[in-house]
């Protein structure tokens, strides 16, 4: 069982989860007629940065993120933020958004230049982790962990950064062995997710550039 | 706007919390 510290750190990072919401008036642009790829790609940036602006927030609320150097805090986010928002999307296309929203937006992803070498494994990867069948628990721990990967290029102070994570990958585990009582291996699986944002991290960088040459 | 800003910018913006500035 969790222990009442983790119960509560739980609690926490659920609460500060449940307050991310893109503004209504980025969402809405979405639902908009124009189908052009110059709008879809002005829609999904908008989009984007917004993302962007309610992670930090997010994180800014994680359980001593405050406490790190500042430098650290933003080495973390800028190379967690593309991570964190493919979980995100992950999350939003399997469970979040209102009927028939999920396909508007694919759409819009579809016809905006992005090449589809990067589209295929994109919605590859949305579709592999519906089949995990997630909880909400599950997509705010697994975010937290990633903002808080030691790992990351230019941290100074890697050992602090290590012991923030630490307790959330104990209660991940604990919830997965609660929850998932069908699949021994779940945890397992979600870490393994890990290893898959990486290499999209990674392919990032070139997919945005395609995206702008074309 | 928001959207010309590189990834960088708009983290430090965010974590300083001005960033309607």
């Amino acid at each position: 069982e969790l222990t009442p510290e983790q119960q509560n750190l739980l609690h926490y990072i659920m609460d500060s989860y449940n307050k991310q919401r893109i503004p209504p008036e980025v969402s809405k642009k979405l639902l908009q007629e124009e189908f052009s790829a110059e709008e879809n790609f002005l829609i999904l940036t908008e989009m984007a940065t917004s993302h962007v602006q309610v992670l930090v927030e997010f994180t800014k609320r994680l359980p001593g993120f405050q406490t790190l150097d500042h430098e650290d805090q933003i080495a973390l986010l800028k190379g967690s933020a593309v991570e964190a928002m493919f979980l995100r999307s992950a999350e939003i296309f399997n469970r979040k958004l209102p009927i028939g929203h999920a396909d508007l937006l694919e759409e819009r992803i579809r016809n905006s230049g992005i090449s589809d070498e990067y589209i295929t494994p994109m919605f590859h990867f949305y579709k592999s982790m519906g089949e995990l069948k997630m909880t909400q628990e599950e997509y705010a721990l697994l975010t937290a962990i990633v903002i808080l990967s030691p790992d990351r290029q230019y941290i100074q102070d890697r050992e602090s950064v290590e012991k923030l994570q630490e307790p959330l990958l104990e209660v991940l585990e604990k919830y997965c062995k609660l929850y998932h009582t069908d699949n021994p291996q779940h945890f397992a699986c979600l870490l393994g997710r890990l290893t898959e944002l990486r290499t999209f991290n990674h392919h990032h960088a070139d997919m945005l550039m395609s995206w702008r040459v074309n | 706007p928001a959207s010309n800003l590189g990834l960088e910018d708009i983290i430090r913006k965010a974590l300083m919390g001005n960033f309607d500035d």
